[in-house]
């Protein structure tokens, strides 16, 4: 991590993360309007920047409506 | 066990459609468990963050498959100020330098892009109300950032949680605007006669505090920022000595040939401009040193020398903000792991009150552009850039140089295959390396 956060706890359990099921979804009491282009934008950023490799191999990645 | 979703939750007022500024919070926690992950932040500013940092947890093992740990995380910055200084004047960057520094920026939690945009060697900003500053003052036309160029950056910045602060330097630093404003500059004189140079802005000229209300009208109405940088170092009084028109108003006003008091006045009528505009000043640390009647939320930016700690605890104690850039200038450069002594620096071990410390409001990496332009200017900035920002993000306990070195040498290369051509910190490979 950079820069290091305030409090790290980590736990040696790993997750896995299928590309093609992942999704970046809001909060149902969430304050942010599910069209806050703000977030939207973020979401399918990151998703690129988390998953980039795998969208370069393979068919593009599905980010779902909600 | 499967992540199969990041839940993202705004617990306040969630700002989607503001800009960020100075009091704008940016925490956040993070817990990832199976199956949904949880980011919540009490704005968008924050879950901007979290997502970079749930970004940086993600990996893909021997075989390829992307990796998550279980961990809880809570963040918010040490410090609420933490700028990249770039300068457009002595090089123009082109747009998708400047987006890019935007993205890199991001990824090392910086919220503040310094933009000093004109200097004496080009005025690339187009103005709408003096268009002929960059017709005559830019290198040419097509090195010229339009309004519809400066509106990308804000909102390219805006989505990224990055402020955008604008540097009009004067009164010195100001050649490149007497090509465009004629009568600005002040003449300077060799053997009593007028010569063809011009020195600093003229201050003893009603028509200069005309213009400069007008121009800066425009700059306070197009950078939504509370702050614009009014520059104010490194004024040469050479010219304004030679004057017969200065020295007359020097001793009509009583100046007795101090031209510090001359810059004074010039700074506190630039000053009362912006005041009137609403708007706050950042000024560079010879303005405070010069005994300028500041207002009590202009903020000093601490850039000379070795001896910036001393000046901190001064600044602070007369009550001002400050923003430290002394230790971080960029653009000087050595062979080796130069990082490590930006890393190593303490911006508050200057002995100050409590009061005081809260008084430094972060600090700015800057990369001057004498040297610099679109070939060499990503990698002279990043990682090295990076050190700076852990220095502003992280708690004051984060200094292990050892573990920084792996996890920058990491960050480095997540910064190149995300298309940041970041240079190495030493030896070594990055699993996907940078194309060009």
């Amino acid at each position: 991590l950079w820069p290091y956060p305030r409090s790290v706890q980590m736990s040696p359990q790993l997750l896995n993360i299928a590309p093609d099921k992942f999704l970046f979804v809001h909060g149902p009491n969430s304050t942010a309007d599910p069209f806050c282009s703000l977030l939207q934008e973020a979401f399918r950023r990151y998703y690129n920047y988390i998953f980039g490799s795998y969208k370069w191999h393979h068919s593009p990645a599905n980010l779902g409506d909600e | 066990p499967q992540l199969q979703r990041l839940q993202v939750t705004i617990t306040l007022e969630s700002q989607c459609d503001s800009f960020p500024n100075i009091s704008s919070d940016e925490s956040y926690s993070l817990l990832v468990q199976e199956p949904v992950a949880f980011l919540k932040a009490n704005s968008v500013w924050g879950a901007l963050h979290g997502l970079e940092t749930f970004s940086q947890l993600v990996y893909q093992d021997s075989l390829g498959a992307f990796t998550i740990s279980k961990c809880t995380i809570t963040d918010s910055p040490r410090f609420p100020h933490r700028g990249i200084l770039i300068d457009t004047s002595r090089h123009y960057l082109p747009m998708k330098t400047i987006l890019k520094t935007l993205d890199a920026m991001a990824f090392n939690k910086f919220n503040v892009l310094h933009w000093h945009i004109v200097d004496d060697q080009s005025f690339p900003y187009q103005s709408t109300t003096f268009p002929e500053l960059s017709n005559k003052g830019s290198y040419s036309l097509s090195h010229v950032y339009t309004p519809n160029d400066v509106h990308t950056v804000l909102e390219y910045a805006r989505f990224r949680g990055i402020r955008v602060i604008p540097e009009f330097d004067t009164p010195g630093h100001t050649q490149s605007w007497g090509k465009g404003q004629k009568g600005l500059l002040t003449p300077c004189y060799s053997q009593r006669k007028q010569t063809k140079k011009v020195g600093p802005i003229n201050p003893i000229l009603n028509t200069t505090y005309t213009f400069f209300t007008q121009f800066f009208k425009e700059i306070s109405s197009v950078f939504p920022d509370q702050f614009i940088h009014l520059g104010g170092d490194e004024v040469d009084f050479g010219c304004w000595a030679s004057n017969p028109n200065i020295q007359n108003f020097m001793q009509k006003k009583g100046f007795d040939k101090d031209f510090t008091r001359l810059e004074s006045f010039y700074i506190k009528k630039i000053l009362d401009i912006v005041k009137s505009l609403k708007k706050s000043s950042i000024v560079w640390q010879e303005v405070f040193d010069d005994k300028v009647e500041l207002q009590r939320d202009t903020v000093v930016e601490v850039w000379k020398g070795e001896e910036y700690l001393e000046k901190l605890k001064e600044v602070t104690s007369s009550g001002f903000r400050a923003i430290l850039s002394a230790p971080w200038y960029l653009d000087v450069i050595s062979y080796g792991q130069d990082w490590r002594n930006y890393y190593k620096v303490e911006p508050l071990n200057f002995g100050g009150s409590e009061l005081e410390e809260k008084l430094v409001i972060g600090g700015e990496a800057c990369l001057w552009g004498e040297y610099v332009d679109s070939t060499n200017f990503t990698p002279r900035l990043w990682p090295r850039a990076s050190a700076v920002g852990e220095r502003l993000w992280s708690p004051k306990t984060v200094t292990d140089l050892g573990d920084a070195y792996k996890r920058l040498a990491a960050h480095r290369c997540r910064m190149v295959s995300r298309g940041i051509a970041a240079q190495p910190l030493f030896t070594g490979y990055c699993s996907h390396e940078y194309k060009m």
